[in-house]
């Protein structure tokens, strides 16, 4: 079976209701602009279950980042680690996102988690620690499964692809509760050039976002 | 929690990129709620990798950033609305339209207090069109406003206007949100609070039994 095929055996793709505009719906989601990479993997981090708990989404350059976080004093350790990272640099390279432990109020040995875990990544990939952003979801107070996580990133890395089906398991792959993945993609003409946006997301509990 | 990922191959310089996020993320993902519970881990994350070849965005108020902003803006905002369609326990998405504020700011805030209202959601998932729990939440968003201006709609079943609530069919307004929720579709709030020219949105769901057992069950 395709691996979409696989990945909708676990859960099924969100209806996604685009508001009107000069813009056309396009298959890929993050992989559906030029040079992004996505892949979705079951790491063993999950409580209970098989369905993919590990994505990574990459770049083929350095690609201008941006981000919003949220004001939750208590942040979690992913989030101080990424507005950290883009304080010191206006690019990024790759983004590694966990499902199953949230990795907040874990404290310090949360934060050196995270560390830990950028610079895996971001030797197995080449690039500078500070390149790889961290997105962390799941049950709070609770350290990732560190062990576990280390071990599928080189078989993570290796799944990479800039097909829908890569970005289509990065999507189930960031889902806790969700009972469907998120996931779309727009194209449109800027000033004279075609561009594509793309995107995921998730969430179904615990939702009153307040990023800055 | 939610996390987003946006990826795209526009390109756009650095301080651009990241204000145009942050805008896009106020009229998408910060305008949704499922639960009232902002959580520790919220977090988008936006890539530009510049590889279509376009000119370089340098300024948001050029036609291309606007234009750049707006697809931006449709992106996030499909993916904040399918989190929204996909709370937990939900039976249907609720989208609450509010017009006649002094400024976009204020209508979003209004927008997103009726979204986040317990009484209200809860009043949807009982297909109860109880208009009265709508102008309450609409009351303490802490936005003043004329309370003789306020109108209210279910869809387009008018309930309230300048401040009187209106005879209206019980039943047919009962029967938009039974609808709404067998095909797990979307109820339409339409709200005025005045004749000012901003007008905002915000994203929820009802609040069913399921909620509580979901999260009763699933511990830290």
């Amino acid at each position: 079976a395709s691996p979409i095929v696989e990945m909708s055996n676990y859960i099924p793709a969100a209806p996604i209701l685009l508001p009107e505009g000069p813009w056309q719906q396009v298959p890929g989601g993050v992989t559906a602009a030029n040079g992004f990479k996505a892949a979705g993997m079951y790491g063993g981090l999950r409580a209970v279950g098989e369905k993919p708990d590990l994505a990574l989404v990459t770049c083929d350059v350095d690609a201008m980042s941006a981000g919003a976080f949220t004001t939750n004093v208590v942040a979690a350790a992913p989030v101080l680690y990424c507005k950290e990272a883009l304080d010191n640099s206006t690019t990024a390279r790759a983004i590694l996102i966990n499902a199953g432990q949230a990795n907040a109020a874990t404290g310090d040995a949360g934060y050196q988690d995270v560390i830990e875990c950028s610079h895996a990544l971001s030797e197995l990939l080449q690039f500078n620690p500070e390149q790889v952003l961290i997105e962390s979801t799941g049950v709070i107070g609770k350290r990732i499964k560190k062990e576990a996580l280390l071990k599928s990133l080189p078989n993570l890395v290796n799944l990479l692809s800039s097909t829908v089906e890569g970005a289509y398991s990065a999507a189930v792959a960031i889902t806790t509760t969700d009972l469907v993945s998120k996931s779309v993609a727009i194209e449109s003409e800027v000033g004279g050039t075609r561009i594509r946006i793309g995107g995921m997301a998730k969430g179904s509990g615990m939702i009153h976002p307040n990023m800055a | 929690t939610m996390l987003g990922v946006i990826t795209t191959d526009a390109s756009v310089t650095s301080d651009v990129w990241r204000k145009m996020v942050q805008v896009a993320v106020n009229r998408s993902f910060n305008q949704i709620t499922v639960d009232g519970d902002t959580s520790t881990n919220d977090c988008v994350l936006a890539l530009a990798s510049g590889l279509s070849g376009s000119n370089k965005i340098s300024s948001l108020n050029s036609s291309e950033g606007e234009h750049l902003q707006a697809c931006l803006d449709a992106v996030m905002r499909g993916l904040a609305k399918s989190i929204a369609w996909d709370g937990e326990g939900a039976t249907c998405l609720i989208e609450v339209r509010v017009t006649g504020a002094s400024s976009e700011a204020e209508a979003a805030k209004v927008a997103r207090s009726v979204a986040s209202s317990s009484l209200t959601k809860a009043a949807v998932y009982g297909r109860d069109p109880n208009w009265g729990r709508i102008a309450c939440a609409a009351g303490y968003a802490g936005i003043p406003f004329n309370p003789n201006k306020l109108k209210i709609s279910l869809g387009d079943i008018l309930l309230m206007e300048g401040g009187q609530p209106l005879p209206f069919d019980r039943a047919a307004a009962s029967d938009y949100l039974k609808k709404a929720g067998e095909i797990h579709g979307t109820v339409v709030i339409q709200i005025s609070i005045g004749d000012g020219p901003g007008s905002g949105l915000a994203w929820g769901c009802d609040l069913s039994y399921d909620y509580v057992k979901i999260n009763a069950e699933y511990t830290t």
